[in-house]
């Protein structure tokens, strides 16, 4: 089972990109705690908002390639995508460490283990919308990240793609080079309402462009264990789709956001725990606990 | 002046939604003690989501006419959109107060203020995330809107336009049609990023093709007073464009997500008060009176 899951949904701010960044680098790191073992995971970025780099810490201003250029790339030979594509695990961990610095002015040492070795990012920025108009004209413009990608599928056990709010041709993209979809649900009101769109649209998708993409799984996100909207959200959910609901329902807490202040995911800027800063870290890393176990299955 | 109002920020989940939900109904409704006059208004969803239509209780299997039919009708005649294409204040009131009795079964009397009387609405659904691709080849596909309302835009005071987290096609056609942009952003990290990113855009379409637009202003939403990142953020964007920023700041509130769950905006379902449930309901009010006094000044 090869591991390609497009973190989706067409819901605006249900928490995409803070799963996608939070499970790729669990995943790359592992864990003996919560039994995941390491992995060579690649993280693309496929949201012109570019959040993934400012999760990292990485300057935008400093990017040499991004998504846009893989996308529109028309040279057609075999791209050099580790070198000239993306970013390294040695990159990434030198843009925690001085994102870390500089937010925390006062402390003198940055964390021993602030740093991830096994993971890679395709980053995002602007440009990226244009690519949505640019390809519109051009043939197979829904596979085009799949066969940019088909040269170096084998070098990595996960690629994680976030997505945009949106089920446009990017979106499309992601759908069709990925055999797993893995939906983010904020539980809130209008998120039902979104859910049962994106059913339909994974339906189609696999009718028409891409027969092997399933549904990995379902996250409740920003839950709020007081609140009867949010354990209404949860319940409908759960009787739409039972079996894929993950159990660990993520909540909403504060040091997840402000991870990204930061510039480091929460799994591992916080030391995971019951409460207090690591109570975030602790629900991620039991997610991806959850994720691994049901490859384990597969 | 002409109050053409596009809400929109690419970022997703920063409250365009309730934002343009709550401003529109408190315009329409008016009121002595916050010293706005009623008016009449109308609120046009463009986001394939549909979920002003769910703000309002009305259910999508009634409507007959969307955004969709609209932006894509080729006949070229006047299109008789007052009877055919808009939800009428009747039945806006009749969707509030029967969902309002189906969430509250034990009780036996509906507030009886629980309706609107100068409010119409252009619902949307998912067939309209299909126009992106269909406009995509047809001439002035960017102005099909602005088009499209021409013959009805003298019958209303304001025009409220609700947009999807993107800057695609349908985004494109309301910052085309409005005169004003009202452009919420989250009290979160990755809503700097993405505030920068409109603010960009914004200036291309006004070069391009709205000579017109402005940024009418912004509202900071979902802002925690106790959470340093969030005072970090309105500080932020306060210094990028200072005398935009209106002075209400809407908090992150359960009263106000709860709102949709029930049908009704809750600045019609929650009495304005300091705390408790009309503590969200006074912010939109406020808010509401800071637009029409910023209106009263050009
Ligand atoms: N568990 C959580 N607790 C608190 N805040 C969270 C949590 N998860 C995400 N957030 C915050 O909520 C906001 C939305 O999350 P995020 O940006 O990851 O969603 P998204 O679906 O990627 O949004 P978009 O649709 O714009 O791409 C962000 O400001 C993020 O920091
Ligand atoms: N002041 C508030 N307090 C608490 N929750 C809020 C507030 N404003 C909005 N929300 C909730 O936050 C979520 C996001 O808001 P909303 O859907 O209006 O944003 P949006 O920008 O329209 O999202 P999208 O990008 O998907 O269109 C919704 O579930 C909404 O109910
Ligand atoms: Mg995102
Ligand atoms: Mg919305």
């Amino acid at each position: 089972y090869k591991m390609v899951v497009a973190v989706a949904n067409q819901k605006g701010g249900c928490a995409k990109t803070t799963t996608a960044v939070n499970l790729a680098t669990a995943l790359a790191k592992g864990s003996k705690k919560f039994k995941v073992p390491p992995a060579k995971v690649l993280l693309i970025d496929l949201d012109p908002q570019g959040n993934c780099a400012t999760s990292f810490g990485v300057e935008k201003k400093k990017i040499k390639k991004t998504a846009y250029d893989l996308l529109v790339n028309d040279s057609g030979e075999d791209l050099p995508l580790m070198e000239e594509y993306l970013i390294s695990p040695e990159q990434i961990t030198d843009s925690m460490r001085k994102a870390w610095s500089k937010r925390n002015e006062n402390s003198k040492r940055i964390p021993e283990d602030l740093g991830i070795e096994n993971l890679w990012l395709l980053p995002s920025d602007i440009h990226l919308s244009g690519a949505e108009i640019e390809l519109s004209h051009r043939i197979g413009r829904e596979t085009r990240l799949r066969e940019a990608l088909a040269p170096i599928i084998d070098q990595f056990d996960h690629i994680i793609i976030d997505t945009p709010p949106s089920l446009g041709l990017l979106s499309i993209n992601a759908l069709c080079a990925a055999n797993w979809v893995f939906i983010p649900v904020q539980a809130e009101y209008y998120a039902l309402e979104g859910f049962s769109m994106l059913m339909n649209s994974v339906k189609m998708i696999q009718k028409r462009i891409n027969r092997n993409l399933k549904i990995f799984g379902v996250a409740m996100t920003m839950v709020d264990m007081r609140s009867k909207l949010s354990l209404h959200v949860c319940n409908e959910v759960q009787s739409k789709i039972p079996r894929k609901v993950f159990k660990t329902p993520i909540r909403r807490l504060a040091k997840v956001a402000e991870a990204a202040w930061t510039g480091a995911p929460t799994v591992i800027l916080n030391k995971p725990s019951n409460s207090g800063a690591g109570a975030g870290s602790k629900e991620y890393w039991s997610l991806t606990k959850e994720y691994h176990e049901r490859v384990q299955e597969m």
